[in-house]
């Protein structure tokens, strides 16, 4: 069977094969734009693979996108897909897309929580953490979302193996959250970290383990106001916006809180679309108008980081 | 392959401080297996739950019990798995 970007079907979930497999045909089909690597494992030895969308140079500041951390929020994963297929699609023809690229790197984790997503299609639909063991326990998996090292511990996750909230033994126990952490850390100038969650409706920014502000949080509060303000003008969708302590709870060992701590000024988490009935298992046929609306504010944040260097 | 035939997703809105204590307290007692989709943020907001078959009458009788408001918005897991299973598999065809 002849591949074929053109026939690949974004209205439609995918499992990580095909995903995997679309991937190695977007970096063939755009050789001097898009490259794959490798960043790690996870814990039952998938590859965790990173698209590096770049037009040249040396150790650009870049921008870190990753969906799908939560295996179940398929429209996660399926918005990654259709985002990574759009930024593709308009280097070259939208002047934001192109400035972003002709000056800085966009590197993008589709599948971040791999085993969790291979297990959501084989054997339990609703599965979140990761799949690793935790011993003296039956119960399976770390909520990957509060492994980091950023009030890891905290009241704002479970130390319970079988929650789903657990925290794992130590912050970055997990090959998932480590790969992430390394990469960013030796790759040194990362200047925005998205991270896509669903769902909710919500853009986030830390901090989520204390409720003091960050340091910018009137720039980071109004970068959100207007992100959501561009996504809602779409299809009318109301995203929440605020720091995740303010805005949902306190939650510890976050993405957001770990790489605003590291350095990263641009730290966003985004809660997609909820149609108000289905929540994780949401049709197939909202993919294209998530993905599609939340587009603007995906490229309000990277706009806003191109003209704000520091 | 893990089932979920009867589960249900119960959207619960807390109308104060308290009935959200009581939901965090709901959702603390891990033989019920609940697990909130979307938690708990303040009264008025809407909170998401699922609950597994053999927890839907403890649970239930709980919310009633206490006046917590709550609609079914998922009536059966399964059926909404089974139709998603049923539209990949024509997708790929």
């Amino acid at each position: 069977i002849q591949r074929s970007i053109s026939t690949f079907d974004f209205a439609s979930y995918h499992t990580l094969e095909e995903i995997y497999d679309w991937m190695d045909m977007l970096v063939d089909d755009h050789p001097n734009l898009v490259s794959k690597i490798q960043i790690g494992q996870s814990y039952e030895n998938r590859p965790l693979y990173v698209l590096k969308f770049s037009t040249g140079g040396s150790n650009r500041p870049a921008i870190w996108l990753d969906t799908g951390i939560h295996s179940r929020e398929w429209i996660t994963q399926a918005t990654g897909v259709w985002t990574a297929n759009k930024i593709v699609k308009e280097y070259g023809q939208d002047p934001s897309v192109t400035a972003i690229l002709d000056s800085m790197d966009i590197f993008f984790e589709i599948i971040t929580n791999p085993d969790g997503f291979v297990f959501t299609h084989s054997s339990n639909r609703l599965w979140r953490k990761t799949r690793s063991i935790n011993a003296g326990s039956s119960c399976v998996g770390v909520d990957p979302n509060r492994n980091w090292d950023a009030g890891f511990g905290g009241s704002g996750s479970s130390s319970d193996p079988c929650s789903e909230t657990y925290r794992g033994p130590y912050a970055h126990s997990e090959s998932e959250v480590k790969a992430i952490v390394d990469f960013i850390r030796s790759h040194g100038n990362v200047k925005s970290v998205i991270s896509i969650h669903s769902y909710s409706q919500m853009l986030l920014f830390p901090y989520g383990y204390k409720r003091t502000p960050a340091a910018h949080h009137q720039e980071l509060n109004e970068l959100a106001k207007k992100a959501v303000s561009d996504l809602a003008a779409m299809y009318g969708t109301k995203y929440a916006y605020g720091s995740v302590a303010d805005t949902i709870y306190l939650a510890d060992g976050t993405t957001v809180d770990w790489a605003y701590d590291n350095g990263v000024k641009y730290s966003f988490t985004f809660e997609l679309r909820d149609t108000g009935r289905y929540g994780f298992l949401l049709p197939s046929t909202q993919i294209i108008p998530t993905a599609t609306e939340t587009w603007p504010a995906l490229l309000d944040i990277m706009v806003h980081v191109l003209e704000h260097p520091y | 392959e893990q089932l979920f035939r009867g589960d249900q997703v119960l959207r619960i809105t807390a109308s104060n401080e308290e009935q959200i204590t009581l939901l965090r307290v709901l959702g603390e007692q891990a033989e019920l297996q609940i697990d909130f989709w979307r938690d708990l943020t303040g009264p008025g907001h809407p909170a998401d739950l699922w609950v597994p078959f053999p927890s839907l009458q403890a649970v239930k009788i709980f919310l009633e019990f206490h006046s917590i408001s709550y609609s079914v918005m998922i009536e059966d897991v399964q059926a909404l798995l089974d139709e998603e299973k049923k539209n990949m598999t024509r997708s790929r065809r």
